[in-house]
């Protein structure tokens, strides 16, 4: 394993070792911005880590990014590890950034499903849920991006385990899932929340279990066309965006429904490269390219959140 | 490592309410027959669907048979694997 970031491959995929390794190297050369936060364990007890991007300040409003919720969408992994690198390179010259850091922290959870992640390396690349089994059912895997308290077992989620959106036994009820709630409520003045996915382009907010439109509907659709058109200005990639259960299709217990309904405003969804030509199976070559357009996404959206506060 | 040579992923373009829930269908009679890369959830989106090799076939004669138009959007799953590992280990060295 590496010793240092500096021999990273930032266009390749790694294995979880290999992304672990990279986090403790990475904490350790910016020890002055970056820390890594253990927020709890899997069902197959690996750590949970979250990187926390702070200039100091107790319990600042906080803005979350999550990758890797889905093991197999392995772009999202490579694009949080590549942004968290932007992060520590971009601060002290970009000016927005620099605002941003001066008054918000920025949490980081780039393997939010260790166990799936490890395993699409050891045994099943095409893996998408989690690893937990319950006693007396044959299959394995619950769909951590339907287990959130948020109209949890409704449409766009399965009741049958063998599903790949099964959404577990009860709300809440998966390892990966309980963290960052317990995490997240614990804090207590998160303020955005993005949840990084793949495929499919698109750019998307609450809900995704109801076609009602939340209250500042208009103010999220607004943020997300920004978001967007920032993004396409990058590579000329065309995103589509809008509410998930209008964009995309209905689904209930997912993390940005449950976040938006807890009280953070600004919570999006986003499925990143490409339409269908790769898939899950995307080139490392287009891992850079797909970081760099996102990352000026999230930009657009952290801006907002810093200058609308509530 | 599971093996995924042969399987494709389909891409359907349904029509219609009914043909998405004859896709729909084809999960609930097996879940492990077909995995759905991209849910059918609209007809104005596609379908993108991996198919087992050994269930390609049935899965075919499926959606010609409810006039459910397809054209492939992976032919091999294994090729693409396996580029995809000789580029992580060429990284590596």
């Amino acid at each position: 394993l590496e010793r240092s970031t500096n021999s990273f491959s930032y266009s390749s995929y790694h294995t979880l070792d290999e992304i672990y390794s990279w986090i403790d190297n990475f904490v350790a050369e910016h020890s002055n911005l970056v820390s890594k936060i253990h927020i709890g364990k899997s069902f197959e007890n690996r750590s949970i880590l979250v990187l926390k991007f702070s200039t100091g300040g107790p319990n600042r409003p906080a803005i979350w990014i999550d990758t890797g919720i889905h093991s197999r969408e392995w772009i999202t992994h490579a694009t949080g590890i590549w942004i968290s690198q932007k992060i520590v390179n971009a601060y002290g010259k970009d000016h927005v950034l620099k605002r941003i850091l001066n008054t918000m922290d920025i949490f980081i959870e780039i393997v939010t499903n260790p166990d799936g992640f490890a395993f699409t390396h050891s045994m099943n690349r095409l893996w998408r849920k989690n690893k937990s089994s319950q006693p007396g059912i044959f299959c394995i895997g619950v769909d951590l991006n339907r287990n959130w308290k948020a109209g949890f077992g409704g449409n766009g989620s399965n009741k049958n385990p063998c599903s790949e959106t099964y959404r577990g036994p009860a709300p809440e009820s998966e390892p990966e899932v309980a963290a960052i709630v317990d995490f997240i409520t614990g804090h207590g003045n998160f303020k955005a929340m993005i949840s990084i996915h793949s495929y499919s382009q698109m750019v998307m907010y609450p809900y995704g279990h109801s076609l009602e439109p939340v209250p500042n509907h208009e103010e999220l659709f607004n943020l997300a066309k920004d978001a967007v058109k920032a993004l396409n200005k990058v590579h000329g990639i065309q995103y589509i965006f809008g509410s998930i259960s209008t964009t995309l299709y209905s689904a209930s217990g997912i993390s940005v429904d449950w976040a938006y309904d807890s009280g953070i405003k600004y919570a999006f969804s986003f499925e990143l490269r490409d339409t269908g030509q790769y898939g899950f199976l995307l080139p490392a070559s287009q891992i850079v390219p797909t970081a760099e357009e996102t990352w000026m996404a999230l930009q657009t959206i952290m801006k907002h959140t810093l200058n609308h506060p509530y | 490592q599971v093996n995924f040579t042969g399987d494709q992923v389909l891409r359907v373009l349904a029509k219609n309410e009914k043909q998405l829930s004859l896709l729909r269908d084809l999960e609930t009679q097996k879940p492990q027959k077909v995995d759905f890369w991209r849910g059918p959830a609209r007809p104005s989106l596609p379908v993108d669907m991996r198919v087992p090799f050994s269930e390609l076939p049935s899965v075919k004669a499926y959606l010609k048979s409810h006039g459910l138009a397809y054209s492939i959007m992976i032919k091999d799953i294994q090729v693409l694997l396996d580029e995809e590992r000789d580029a992580m280990a060429k990284s590596r060295r």
